[in-house]
């Protein structure tokens, strides 16, 4: 990991004890490798390092006796406390609540939605599936599928509805059903299409939902922040839901997801079954992100 | 740098942070600029210009080209699509399904992705929009034996071209690299070597693991070849620059959308420039 990284780094300086700034600097440009190489964004690194270099020149770092390991830990902890201190819960004030999932094509969206409708009844909920994506081939049949799956209600669409209407007919539906959260499933979208992100908008200040997360592929790259930001920029998010983290992705793009936006990250996808949901615990994901 | 002057060290921190951007990584990005800091160091005047064709060429050498023709040359030509999770397999199948039919070639498309919820009924959809007939069995059905069917299909109906789906899957899943290798063997049994080809499918957005996404694919089967999707976006798809470089792979093509002429065979000269300044 990266205490070994430093320590290799420093193989020469083993006798000298102590650190100097110099060599704590120099320390720093490995916790920076080390982050670019766990794709989190270059400007994120930038900004993430020049907070931990305050606590890193003082005497925690140049007095301590093991200068690598409290290294170490100052940035595990920077990045414990940029991640979200504790686990923030779902809004669910409403009657019903709405909650809806947004981001780019194939993040895992559709999945998530019936992931998040089986973590809810679990916890003693009443909710209910819909889908406004008209647009991919047999996305309404895929939500379907996993509603029949795990027996929560769907809103029956088609795809030559629109999507404002299916939303506001499920809500409606919800509410005469005595569902107690609407979870709403939309359609993939770049960040820089103007006229779906117009329709998130509408879709928005249609329905009014508690909580619009963004489903993001922990496997991301650096455009992260530029995609995380224009979602939170245009239509507003409540918090982000980071899948596919149970393979080998470091999962830097949830550093830089955080950092930009300052959204809170709610849940991670852990699998492709209904029940692989966990809620977001920021200590796991700073331990992959360090490496 | 569009006015040709001498370049200083800030023009390649510039430069290095625009490359990284791109999601080159640090060791793409270092390996490239390492020479041209040593020549800065070592007092050398280096012009923009020259800055710019010393990337340009360095960037191009890092993409192989392909060595076998495309289609290969089967009986039918088979193309077995493979990759993790929501790259846009089933999409590209789809893109590339319609760009042969309307080339004149007979084409089957086989519904190999037996687990996931809807993607039999998402490739059939695909396959009444685009005109291609496409094999299927039910949701649950063993993918290998879905595989042998619908091989066994195209040479017994005179299919030219056969376009093989597969369920998306983590590279660091035992038992579906297991499940993918039985399933190549199916295709090994039917088509001779220079008659099929693996493709590796990878999304643009992807960082870093890219790299491992295709280590491990081809730690599991022979890969052939890159498609690298939604281009369309923002990433610029720069880790496929290591890719190509360390495990000898050939882009064929890049999808740039979500309709079925969202396809365009790979350019190495302007995925290049796109990266540059
Ligand atoms: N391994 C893994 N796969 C996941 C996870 N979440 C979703 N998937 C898979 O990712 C792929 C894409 O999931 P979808 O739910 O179709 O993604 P989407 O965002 O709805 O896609 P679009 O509607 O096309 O934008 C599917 O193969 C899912 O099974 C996860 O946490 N881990
Ligand atoms: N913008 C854009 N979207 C794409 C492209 N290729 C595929 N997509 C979209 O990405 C999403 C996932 O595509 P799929 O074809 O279902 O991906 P897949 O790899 O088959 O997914 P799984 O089978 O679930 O692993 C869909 O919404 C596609 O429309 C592309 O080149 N550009
Ligand atoms: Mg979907
Ligand atoms: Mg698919």
């Amino acid at each position: 990991g990266l205490t070994e990284k430093l320590e290799k780094a420093f193989q020469g300086l083993k006798d000298k004890g102590k650190l100097g700034p110099d060599d704590v600097k120099r320390g720093l440009r490995e916790v920076r490798l080390a982050l670019l190489e766990a794709d989190v964004n270059y400007k994120v690194v930038k900004s993430f390092l020049s907070r931990v270099e305050v606590r890193a020149l003082s005497s925690e770092v140049l007095e301590s006796l093991t200068p690598f390991q409290q290294l170490v830990k100052i940035v595990y902890e920077e990045l414990v406390e940029t991640l979200g201190k504790k686990a923030e819960g779902l809004n669910l004030n409403g009657k019903p609540a709405v909650v809806m999932l947004v981001g780019l094509q194939g993040s895992g969206k559709t999945t998530t939605c019936a992931k998040l409708a089986y973590y809810l009844r679990k916890k003693g909920h009443n909710p209910m599936l819909a889908s406004v994506d008209v647009y991919r081939p047999a996305a309404l049949d895929q939500l379907q599928t996993l509603a029949e799956k795990i027996n929560v209600p769907y809103f029956p669409a088609s795809p030559s509805d629109k999507p404002v209407d299916i939303a506001l007919s499920a809500v409606k539906t919800a509410k005469e059903k005595g569902r107690d959260v609407l979870i709403l499933d939309t359609a993939g979208r770049l960040h820089i299409d103007e006229a779906l992100m117009n329709e998130l908008v509408e879709l928005k200040s249609r329905l009014n939902p508690q909580e619009v997360l963004l489903v993001a592929d922990a496997m991301m790259g650096q455009e992260a922040v530029n995609m995380a930001q224009t979602f939170h920029e245009r239509v507003g998010l409540t918090g982000v839901i980071l899948t596919k983290i149970e393979g080998d992705a470091r999962g830097g793009a949830a550093l830089s997801i955080r950092e930009v936006t300052g959204v809170p990250i709610k849940f991670l996808g852990v699998g492709e079954k209904v029940e692989a949901l966990e809620v977001f615990h920021p200590e796991r994901l700073a331990s992959r992100i360090l490496g | 740098f569009e006015v040709d002057r001498l370049i200083t060290q800030a023009d390649l921190d510039e430069l290095e942070e625009r490359l990284i951007l791109s999601d080159l990584g640090v060791e793409t990005t270092f390996a490239l600029l390492e020479p041209i800091k040593r020549d800065l160091s070592l007092g050398k005047n280096i012009t923009s210009k020259e800055l710019k064709n010393r990337l340009r060429e360095g960037l191009l050498n890092l993409l192989v080209d392909p060595t076998r023709p495309f289609p290969p040359q089967g009986n039918p030509a088979t193309l077995f699509f493979v990759g993790v999770n929501g790259v846009g397999k089933t999409t590209t199948i789809a893109k590339l399904a319609k760009n042969f039919k309307d080339g004149g070639y007979k084409v089957l498309m086989v519904a190999g992705d037996t687990f996931r919820a809807g993607a039999i009924e998402q490739l059939q959809r695909w396959g009444e929009r685009v005109g291609v007939p496409v094999y299927a069995q039910k949701e649950g059905a063993d993918p290998a034996s879905v595989i042998y069917q619908g091989v066994d299909k195209a040479i017994k109906e005179g299919f030219e071209l056969v376009l093989i789906d597969t369920a998306g899957r983590l590279h660091t899943k035992y038992n579906l690299m297991e499940e993918l290798k039985k399933m190549a063997r199916v295709i090994e049994k039917f088509i001779p070597q220079e008659g099929y080809e693996n493709i590796l499918v990878l999304d643009a957005n992807t960082g870093q693991n890219a790299i491992s996404q295709a280590e491990s694919f081809f730690k599991a089967i022979p890969i052939h070849s890159v498609i690298l999707t939604k281009m369309d976006g923002t990433a610029k798809g720069g880790v496929a620059f290591a890719i190509s470089h360390k495990f000898k792979l050939p882009i064929r093509f890049i999808g740039l959308g979500e309709k079925p002429e969202d396809l365009l065979p790979f350019d190495k000269e302007s995925f290049v420039k796109a990266i540059l300044p």
